[in-house]
């Protein structure tokens, strides 16, 4: 379902961040609110900056789906979950 | 682990371990379910002050104090908002730790095998005793806790990676990975993640999979990725079936309890008495009782078809493998005197049940038996294998390593059997996979970062595979134990490390992150699908340097794939002199898969200098032979020699 809320991560062009953002954090904060509103609240839950370049968040997928046309945003994709060998 | 040092070649004194120091200095960040620290693997004596390049913290929690850190684990923490996002509410703490500490066992395994402290008198029920010892002795442990009761999340794990960079870990080790096949690189966030950590200079080990023995099930396939499968030791836990009738069948077994005794019992199978895989409450007490029952390997946990046998009154169990494992032995420390047998004994057995009117048996337990009969290694049935899912012309994995019935570190929270019926609780414990195979590799890899600090991932990569062999023990080549046949590179890789040679590679196949992007292109990915690896959006000519085939990416290794528009297929390669002669003379010989003809120009390579680089050519032309099969398969090497050095690639060549 489109309002079924998961983890995704996403990836964001690094040079993108406008200047009046004092960091990446809040940057990815302020995209996370500027979402659709949803009956399922989007949470950041992690900011990465040498792994990869980004944020995850719990978002819907309509709201993932959006997310990909902002500017900077370079990929979205839903985490997974491994096991050990 | 026990024996592995030995089995490896690693010796006090001599080679790899004096020549690095057994890493002193190295910090190997082991991505995992945490670690129990008061494990005797993870003493600190003797260690000198915690390298100043480390930048990381130890978190404490209830039940990890600051004193769970020391010289040895100088690092831990635990990474699980993807975890409770997951689960849309907090980690139930009842029922697992939110600090480092491993309740799984899982992790202690891992991270004491890669960097343990020596340990004398280890064993499990006696069983493998012996001096245990991680493979970097000297190496500190960062211990990063990513897997959690329903599994290890991308989310948590990249945060993990993006930590461990931070940190400043020197090598990775990632015994996890995705089930079925491995997604496309740019959808893998351990894939992505690596790529990240091998930009900053750091190692990535990772565990093939224990999907096989079924083809292209390996995982973690990534180039940047060193991908390890899992390999035999010289060293068994016998515990032979002995039939009424007198035949022996050998099995394998980590019971530890009361034996049998000579005397032989009544022999029953499961499926005749209520269920042939044996769970818990299913089998029927009045065909049971005071017998040996024989359970079909599958449906549950192996341990506790014996915990089945004991509830309904049986007093042994026998183990058999059904077709899905063939001829594989897990060893395991069962609760009543229990063996595994191999699928053809086990036919053998449930014959004899069928056609004796009193069958019976006994089981007789012999303990550890080191020795070079049977041959060791060989590649465990489970390990996962090539050909490579995503990109064949990229071999994987990339080469074997120790990954069956390994003794390392355990929890102090969970059963060595991880069974709740089970009470028992270890220091150390005897489990398999490609789990216990990659942290020895992530070890070794610390032991060359120690011994060559300006080398790239790529270089120690290279000295592994370059100077892995293929021959057992017995001078034959590496068996499946799959089929019971030899195996090929696309099961192996280079071969099975040998990390005393591995210190004097001679030359190395170096690459760096523009050659991965290269490759990236190579195998048709757009700027679009690039830029998660760039983390800008690209301009058209990020590909500008695509090479023309992703064979052309300066691996170690040869893959090639003829199809019916391309009967030659030419890589090149660029080898970096890493001896101490400047002026070396390397002459390659080839030895060419059958239906193939092979050149390599130039066939010599002259050094003027150390650390220079000179480059080669390698013609593949099908014949016509092998272009008539439908689908087929064949393997050789290219082996560059100076007359100290043998710097060896295995060929894998499918049409």
């Amino acid at each position: 379902s489109s309002d079924c809320p998961q983890n995704f991560i996403i990836h964001v062009s690094k040079s993108h961040k406008p200047s009046l953002f004092s960091s990446h954090h809040h940057w990815y904060s302020s995209i996370l609110h500027s979402l659709p509103p949803s009956p399922h609240p989007t949470k950041l839950l992690y900011t990465y900056q040498l792994s990869i370049n980004g944020f995850s968040a719990r978002l819907t997928s309509s709201q993932a789906n959006k997310l990909k046309h902002f500017p900077g945003i370079l990929s979205v994709i839903p985490d997974q979950a491994r096991q050990i060998h | 682990t026990t024996r592995t040092p030995h089995f490896l070649g690693l010796s006090d004194g001599v080679g790899l371990w004096q020549n690095s120091h057994y890493g002193d200095g190295i910090i190997i960040g082991v991505l995992d379910t945490g670690i129990w620290p008061e494990r005797p693997s993870f003493l600190d004596s003797g260690l000198p002050p915690v390298p100043n390049t480390w930048k990381g913290t130890c978190e404490t929690g209830p039940d990890f104090p600051a004193s769970a850190c020391n010289r040895k684990i100088i690092g831990a923490r635990a990474f699980y908002k993807g975890y409770e996002s997951y689960l849309e509410g907090p980690i139930d703490e009842m029922k697992e730790s939110k600090s480092p500490r491993d309740t799984e066992g899982h992790g202690t395994h891992t991270a004491s095998t890669a960097a343990g402290s020596m340990v004398s008198n280890a064993s499990l029920f006696e069983f493998a005793y012996g001096e245990a010892r991680g493979m970097a002795t000297n190496a500190r442990i960062a211990a990063y806790k990513i897997c959690w009761k329903m599994g290890c999340f991308d989310s948590d794990i990249l945060a993990a990676m993006d930590q461990a960079i931070a940190d400043g870990v020197d090598v990775i080790s990632l015994s996890v990975g995705a089930t079925g096949y491995a997604p496309q690189y740019d959808h893998d966030s351990i894939a992505i993640g690596a790529f990240g950590a091998a930009n900053h200079g750091i190692v990535v080990s990772c565990s093939a999979g224990n999907s096989g023995p079924g083809p292209s099930t390996a995982v973690n396939i990534a180039p940047w990725i060193l991908t390890v499968g899992a390999s035999t030791i010289d060293r068994e836990f016998p515990a032979d079936v002995v039939l009424g009738d007198g035949r022996i069948f050998g099995g394998v077994s980590l019971y530890s309890g009361e034996p049998l005794g000579d005397s032989k019992l009544p022999l029953v199978y499961g499926g005749d008495c209520g269920d042939r895989y044996c769970h818990m409450g299913s089998l029927n007490s009045s065909k049971v009782e005071g017998k040996i029952v024989v359970c079909d390997r599958g449906g549950n946990a192996r341990v506790e078809k014996g915990g089945a046998v004991k509830l309904a009154g049986g007093l042994g169990m026998i183990l058999e493998n059904t077709a899905d494992n063939g001829e594989e032995l897990i060893s395991d420390a069962h609760l009543i005197p229990a063996t595994m047998v191999g699928e053809a004994a086990g036919n053998k057995i449930l014959e004899y049940i069928k056609t004796t009117q009193f069958p019976t048996a006994t089981i007789s337990f012999r303990g550890t038996v080191i020795g070079p009969s049977p041959p060791a290694p060989k590649v465990a049935a489970f390990s996962s294998r090539g050909p490579n899912h995503l990109t064949p012309e990229i071999l994987k994995p990339d080469v074997i390593a120790p990954g069956v019935n390994i003794l390392a570190g355990w929890t102090g929270a969970a059963a060595p059997t991880d069974l709740d019926i089970d009470p028992r609780r270890v220091d150390f414990n005897i489990i398999s996979g490609t789990s216990m195979s990659c942290p020895h590799v992530s070890g070794l890899a610390a032991l060359l970062k120690k011994a060559y600090p300006n080398w790239s991932p790529a270089a120690i990569k290279s000295a592994l595979m370059t100077t892995a062999y293929n021959l057992d023990n017995s001078g034959h080549t590496i068996n499946d134990l799959a089929t019971g046949e030899e195996a090929s590179p696309f099961i192996y890789g280079a071969g099975h490390v040998d990390p005393n040679r591995a210190l004097n590679p001679g030359l190395v196949y170096d690459i760096d992150s523009s050659d991965y992007i290269a490759f990236l292109c190579s195998i048709g990915y757009d700027s679009k699908r690039i830029e998660v690896f760039v983390r800008e959006p690209n301009s058209s000519d990020v590909c500008a340097t695509k090479l023309a085939t992703p064979g052309d990416l300066n691996y170690p290794s040869f893959s090639v794939v003829f199809n019916s528009n391309d009967h030659v297929v030419k890589y090149r390669r660029k080898v970096k002199n890493v001896g101490t002669s400047a002026g070396a003379v390397y002459e390659a010989k080839v030895n060419a898969p059958p239906g193939v003809k092979i050149s390599v120009s130039p066939s010599k390579l002259e050094f003027s200098a150390v650390n220079q680089t000179l480059s080669y050519e390698v013609s593949f032309a099908s014949d016509s032979l092998g272009l008539s099969s439908v689908e087929s398969q064949g393997f050789g090497s290219i082996e560059w020699s100076d007359g100290v050095h043998l710097v060896r690639s295995p060929i894998a060549v499918r049409w």
